[in-house]
């Protein structure tokens, strides 16, 4: 483990003196390496090896602990403090529904994830409707109806026409029946297939969305910050969802996601059912990335 | 790559950032670098363009190979069966119907199998696929039995004398045991009307994904025969090296590429090329 490893490389840090820049060295190559393994962009890991040496360097060394567990105790909190805090919150509407747009790559959880937020705000007392705009993906919009139908949530649907237009009129049909949140659940898209984000920049034009998730998958590698920082710079972002994140995926995709967009993990997927669902937990979150 | 650049220890630390930016992994990257440093002292590169090559000829010697890239295997006697596995979302479903409008046009006749009996609107997603392209398709209702429908088949392509069976089946993350499981028994109840099939076992991988692919191959391979990767969503930013770290520790090559979401947008894999657009 990274503890075990790091008291391995400050074994020969006395205990009478400070933490220098040169005696941490070694030990933050550890940290480095363990988090390239998970998966954190090389970018992002570089940039957060700097501000942990500057939190450590001059630091008195703690006599009571073992060196190496004091550079993990600053290299966990730094963690928690960049991916943190739990932040579930959504922007509620006083008047008229609050609506909730769902965007991302393709396969990383969008389509169940609305199901799960719909079967989340049931729970809440919130009356939600599930628009199903991905009219791209062969049975899409059976699959929406489907969650629908096991949640007893209605599922908005038109037989063709663009998605702009259909996510505009599902909100006048929110209005007309009473549904007091409106989840867009969208085609997968690549961010650099300049029509599709125009696309959903479009239906967040028309919609004005309350909250813009980014739904990523929790085994995403080192490009994770190239597709955030994509949809960062054509949506304005709310929040991110992190999927899949019962496998065993380190999950270092969770840093470099918070650290290109510097918007909040609001919450996670926990597996394939409607209640597999949980706010975000970066203290947990860090433990899982350090491995 | 590198035009105009000194060849400097700065240019080989660039060089190892890129290739952990392609997803190589930095055990991966570190042995690679090591050699192209080795290769440095000793004088074996007058500028950079012959680093540059030198790579490109390690991953291509890494990647390469009679089984790398090279069609499906087609059994002595028909039918060809073709299990086609992975992770959620990786584009499994997608990918069949890339090999079954493949093997269309190669006029072989080609049979579908809906073994997703769980996920919401998995069989309608295959059946829309079967109907657009012109093959038929063995499917039961949510809920039924994967092995069942798996076995059902096989039979079913006996019968009708079909060329490929084509075998979606559900997605599963390689840490739930009992899925694990029960694709086990997908490939026993195929073996038990078929001895020598499933013939091929492709690994749908997402090209997205960082290490944890690692895991996924060993994982499934333990389960299934797993015969080959098809590195799907290669057409995005991410370049997909874990699957170097895959063909070192798993023996796995990478046998099609997925690149795009239409029934045409497959390769075979081409090692050659796949290096040549990591540095790109
Ligand atoms: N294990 C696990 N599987 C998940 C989770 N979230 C989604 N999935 C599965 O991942 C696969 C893809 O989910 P979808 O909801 O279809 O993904 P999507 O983003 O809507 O896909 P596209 O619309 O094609 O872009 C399905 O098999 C889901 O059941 C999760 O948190 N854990
Ligand atoms: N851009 C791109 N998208 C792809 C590719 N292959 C599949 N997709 C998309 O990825 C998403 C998921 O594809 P599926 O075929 O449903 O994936 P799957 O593995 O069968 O998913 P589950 O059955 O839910 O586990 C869909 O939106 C596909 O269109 C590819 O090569 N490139
Ligand atoms: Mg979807
Ligand atoms: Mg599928």
């Amino acid at each position: 483990s990274i503890t075990e490893k790091l008291t391995a490389a400050f074994s020969r840090l006395t205990s009478r003196g400070k933490l220098t820049e040169a005696n941490i060295q070694e030990g933050l190559r550890e940290v480095r390496q363990a988090l390239l393994e998970a998966d954190v962009n090389f970018k992002v890991a570089k940039d957060f090896i700097a501000s942990v040496t500057a939190k450590a360097v001059g630091k008195e060394v703690i006599e009571s602990i073992r060196p190496g567990q004091q550079i993990v105790k600053i290299v966990h909190d730094e963690l928690v403090a960049l991916m943190g805090p739990t932040d579930g919150y959504i922007h509620w509407q006083s008047s008229g529904p609050t609506v909730i747009l769902m965007a991302g790559l393709q396969g990383s959880g969008k389509t169940t994830t609305c199901g799960k937020l719909a079967k989340y705000l049931v729970k809440k007392g919130k009356r939600p409707l599930l628009v199903a705009a991905d009219v791209q993906r062969p049975a899409a919009i059976q699959q929406l109806q489907v969650l629908g139908k096991d949640l007893g949530v209605p599922v908005y649907a038109e037989p063709s026409g663009r998605p702009p237009k259909i996510c505009e009129r599902a909100i006048g049909h929110a209005k007309e029946t009473d549904r007091d949140v409106v989840i867009l659940d969208t085609a997968g898209r690549l961010h650099i297939d300049a029509a599709l984000m125009q696309e959903v920049k479009e239906v967040a034009d028309r919609t004005k969305p309350d909250e813009i998730f980014l739904v990523c998958d929790a085994m995403t590698g080192q490009d994770a910050v190239n597709s955030a920082s994509a949809f960062h710079a054509q949506l304005p972002l709310t929040g991110v969802v992190l999927t899949k994140l019962d496998g065993d995926a380190r999950g270092g995709a969770a840093m470099s996601v918070k650290a290109v967009t510097g918007k909040p993990i609001k919450f996670v997927g926990l597996g394939e059912k409607l209640d597999e669902f949980d706010e975000f937990h970066p203290d947990r979150m860090a433990s899982r990335i350090l491995g | 790559f590198a035009i105009g650049r000194k060849l400097d220890q700065d240019l080989i630390d660039e060089l190892e950032e890129k290739l952990i930016a392609a997803d190589m992994g930095p055990a991966t990257a570190t042995q690679i670098i090591d050699e192209v440093k080795a290769a440095y002292k000793a004088r074996a590169f007058k500028d950079p363009n012959d680093v540059y090559v030198f790579l490109k000829d390690k991953i291509r010697a890494l990647l390469g190979g009679p089984d790398a890239g090279g069609d499906i295997r087609f059994a002595a006697t028909p039918p060809t069966v073709v299990l086609v596995v992975g992770v959620n979302g990786s584009g499994k479903t997608t990918s069949i119907a890339k090999l079954a409008s493949i093997l269309t046009k190669e006029k072989k006749k080609v049979l579908l199998a809906a073994c997703d009996t769980f996920r919401a609107a998995a069989v309608e997603q295959l059946e829309i696929w079967s109907q657009r392209i012109g093959v038929e398709i063995i499917k039961a209702q949510t809920g039924a039995d994967p092995a069942a429908v798996a076995f059902d088949a096989a039979d079913a392509a006996v019968a009708r004398k079909v060329d490929v069976l084509l075998v979606d089946t559900a997605g599963r993350l390689h840490t739930k045991e009992n899925l694990m499981q029960e694709l086990g028994k997908i490939q026993r109840v195929i073996k038990k009307k078929l001895p020598d099939a499933p013939h091929e076992v492709l690994l749908v991988l997402d090209a997205t994904t960082g290490q944890n692919a690692i895991a996924q191959a060993k994982t499934f391979r333990e389960v299934v025969d797993v015969t080959g990767l098809f590195l799907a969503k290669l057409d995005g930013t991410a370049k997909g090296g874990v699957v170097i770290g895959i063909r070192n520790e798993v023996g796995l090559p990478v046998k099609f590429v997925g690149v795009g979401e239409t029934p045409d947008d497959v390769e075979r894999f081409d090692p050659d090329a796949f290096a040549e657009a990591l540095f790109e």
